[in-house]
């Protein structure tokens, strides 16, 4: 009766991988491809580099329906001393930063690894080099779930002659191509929409996809940032009070927060009745609560940047809306930079008509976070009850139509209402933002509705 | 560049609380007394406790939205020694067993301290006995993130003078009642009708739900179960042979796994091709992951055993079904236990018709797994689907029509699709109960429903 366990943290994701989208053999041959594919386009995009991925999936033995999946990238690598721990350490990574990112667990490459071992027993390869760096470095991994580290099965060094960068995984798992191969389809062709820099040469068991790549022109990558003032609870605070305990509270404003400085740090601890020059270690537990609720409270902080987003762009989307919907016309929008509790946020709309869409009931709806297609969970998505709840006969138009509708949104935080990102949860601004840039997308489309309207009534004189 | 981070476990659910149905305050207010109530009915039901449970929500500083929450059970209570751990270190848990529970994760308590912890500053407290126990504990707890261990802010220790029994959990957080009290409601109801053998005070800041016992009648309580070999992978059959090397495979199927005698272990050893006295520590990874495999493989197993689960039953759906809908008819099943990869489970469903049901285009789906009501993520939920699909024409059932679904999931495993435990995930096996039972009791319907139609036929002439 009273009989009490620990689980170890790599365990416990083992054992419930169906809540970071492992939970069958299709889905978690699709949840491999994009997490192998969205490390590679992190890996490169933001670091002026064209990315280059070469996915392949190949049959391995059939009757256990095992596939092997290979993706490699020319992106900036990972240091040999690392690659164990990046692969075999359940959250480790290099994005719990502020800026913007398709990666925000560390929990990706780690689930791969975890439902191949569960799966076929299989250590994962990895090949990479660094930037400039002499030395290709090569291992097989796998993981220790009762002490999240990792196993090194195999390892070698090579010398990296022709200084290659970048990345090569392959993992062995149990899947099931005939189930997962649309869906791994559509996510790289939503891919390629929203990143038409990136070239990517899919070879599946039955089939060939090569997404050209249509532009060399990047999109102006994100920076690193602090976070905001409003951004931070009391524990944060506490442990930024731990990291310096001797630090003035003016430092301590100035130093670990973006956008504070002398004059505007004054200004707070003026409002907050606090003393610029009181030793932040020294604070008791109620004056730690009272100066986390003040800065949240504080209505004279400068704005949260969007110098840590990177969106799309209208140009883009409306070029990639035309083109995967085979749409008449597209009217896109960018939204100027908005926040949630101190994390930046940009909402991007496109409204695609006419043309290839066959009338619907309910908009299609094609999401995006952080440039990730998002094809799973849609009912659960803040968007599809944004598209649903919205008033289209005020612009022209009456369903059924031949009607689509992109929504992406890009932060520091993508609210994710899952560990196997598919959904963005229920966020006030953020489903404000998204009716807001829906509205000015549908009165472009309804000028546009309108002048068909006209030039068919002069037609019928 | 190059900049990796290790972020403990307990801070990483604290920065990612939204994944566990903590983003916004109405919601983690929701989570919280959710979280707090399944504990309680757990700590109750299954050891054949009548549960009174007592809830109780106060404004603590309506400036800040602070409000205590305050959850008292007469359940089995919990050591005074494992305290701490019960509510101070994520992953620990009386409840990682092959037996029904609601709690599964070993995650719920963890969240809500640490989302108290992140907005007040405040500890949880907790009061508790264990049954027959001449001490009572309280105690004072946060949790140190860095380490995944409890911080004991207070602890004392009282004589049980009267042998009360039971735990009382109260915490400090920053909520919307607002925003939050009618889904509290909702699920105090809902909660109510499949567990009608408990007894539910509720004093909310503006309103009180008395919902009174109305049965001393409680489901037979679910036994603990081993395995089915069905139900584990390569990985867990790793684990199970370094906890007992020295077994032969004839020993590690009898001792491991459910339903398997002598004979039937004989027999699979015959039909894999292995040696019955194969001592399990010396197998090879070939030979380890060919068991694995063959495990799955073998049809010759007993089928999973539903001892281990407690459905609702027709009969009290019925009743639940009636009461809360206002139907003027109810048709209920149970199915037969099926399975899925091993795991035991029963789909129960019932249909409501008319009475005080509004016709609706799409049926109002009530959903329910091991007890609990589902009230979030409708969308991302495989019930849904399933009764969106459904061909209610069929059953002479013409939408829009006063028509309400529940649907009722019990599992040794339930798979949800997230950590807030709010929608099962798409499993096939599981999707298929649902539409047969959804079939079945559509059945039942028809036939009320043509017997309807003949009377009115008859008045008419
Ligand atoms: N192809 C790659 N090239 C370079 N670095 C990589 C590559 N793939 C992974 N990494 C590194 O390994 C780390 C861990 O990857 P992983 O996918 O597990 O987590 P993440 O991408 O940080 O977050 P998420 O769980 O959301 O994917 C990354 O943060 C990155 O630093
Ligand atoms: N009211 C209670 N009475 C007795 N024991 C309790 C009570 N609440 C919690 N516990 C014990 O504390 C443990 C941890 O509870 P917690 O809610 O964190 O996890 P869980 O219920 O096991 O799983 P889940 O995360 O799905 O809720 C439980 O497994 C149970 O043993
Ligand atoms: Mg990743
Ligand atoms: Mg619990």
């Amino acid at each position: 009766t009273y009989a009490y366990e620990a689980l170890p943290v790599a365990e416990w994701f083992r054992r419930n991988r169906e809540i970071a989208g492992f939970q069958n053999s299709a889905r978690a041959m699709y949840q491999t491809v994009r997490e192998l594919v969205e490390n590679s386009l992190d890996a490169t995009e933001p670091y002026g580099i064209l990315p280059n991925i070469l996915i392949s999936i190949k049959p391995v033995d059939e009757s256990k329906s095992w596939y092997s999946i290979y993706v490699e990238d020319n992106g900036i690598g990972i240091p040999g001393g690392e690659i164990p721990n990046v692969f075999g350490r359940v959250f480790y990574s290099s994005k719990y930063k502020i800026k913007q990112h398709r990666g925000v667990f560390g929990l990706g490459l780690k689930m791969v690894v975890l439902y191949a071992q569960s799966t076929t027993n299989k250590p994962i390869a990895v090949r990479s080099a660094t930037i400039r760096s002499d030395k290709i470095y090569e291992y097989k991994i796998m993981i220790d779930t009762t002490k999240n580290e990792p196993i090194i099965i195999d390892r070698r060094e090579y010398n990296n002659k022709y200084r290659w960068h970048g990345t090569a995984v392959k993992v062995i798992i149990e899947g099931n191509w005939l189930n997962s191969k649309k869906r791994i389809e559509d996510y790289l062709r939503r891919t390629a929409i929203i990143s038409p820099y990136a070239e990517i040469f899919f070879k599946g068991p039955d089939m060939e996809l090569i997404l050209k790549r249509r532009t060399t022109k990047m999109p102006h990558p994100p920076e690193e940032g602090l976070p905001h003032p409003k951004s931070v609870d009391v524990d944060t605070v506490k442990q930024m009070i731990l990291e310096n305990p001797k630090s003035t509270l003016m430092e301590f404003l100035m130093n670990n927060f973006d956008g504070i400085g002398e004059g505007l740090a004054k200004s707070f601890l003026e409002w907050a009745g606090l003393d610029p020059n009181k030793v932040v270690g020294g604070l008791t537990q109620e004056e730690v609560t009272y100066l986390a609720e003040k800065l949240k409270a504080y209505e004279g902080w400068r704005r949260p940047r969007a110098d840590w987003l990177s969106p799309a762009g209208a140009e883009l989307l409306e070029v990639g809306a035309r083109s995967i919907l085979g749409a008449e016309a597209v009217f896109a929008v960018t939204r100027k930079p908005s926040s949630y509790s101190g994390h930046p946020f940009i909402v991007e709309a496109a409204i695609a008509w006419g043309g290839q869409i066959p009338p619907v009931d309910k908009p299609i709806l094609l999401r995006y976070a952080n440039k990730i297609p998002l094809l799973y969970d849609e009912g659960a998505d803040v968007a599809r009850k944004v598209v649903d709840e919205f008033n289209w006969q005020n612009y022209k138009v009456k369903l059924p139509a031949p009607l689509a509708v992109l929504i992406h949104v890009c932060s520091t935080k993508v609210p994710y209402a899952s560990a196997g990102k598919e959904a963005i949860a229920e966020i006030s601004e953020i489903e404000e933002e998204m009716r807001l840039a829906l509205r000015d997308a549908a009165r472009k489309l309804r000028i546009y509705l309108s002048r068909k309207e006209r030039e068919m009534e002069l037609l019928n004189k």
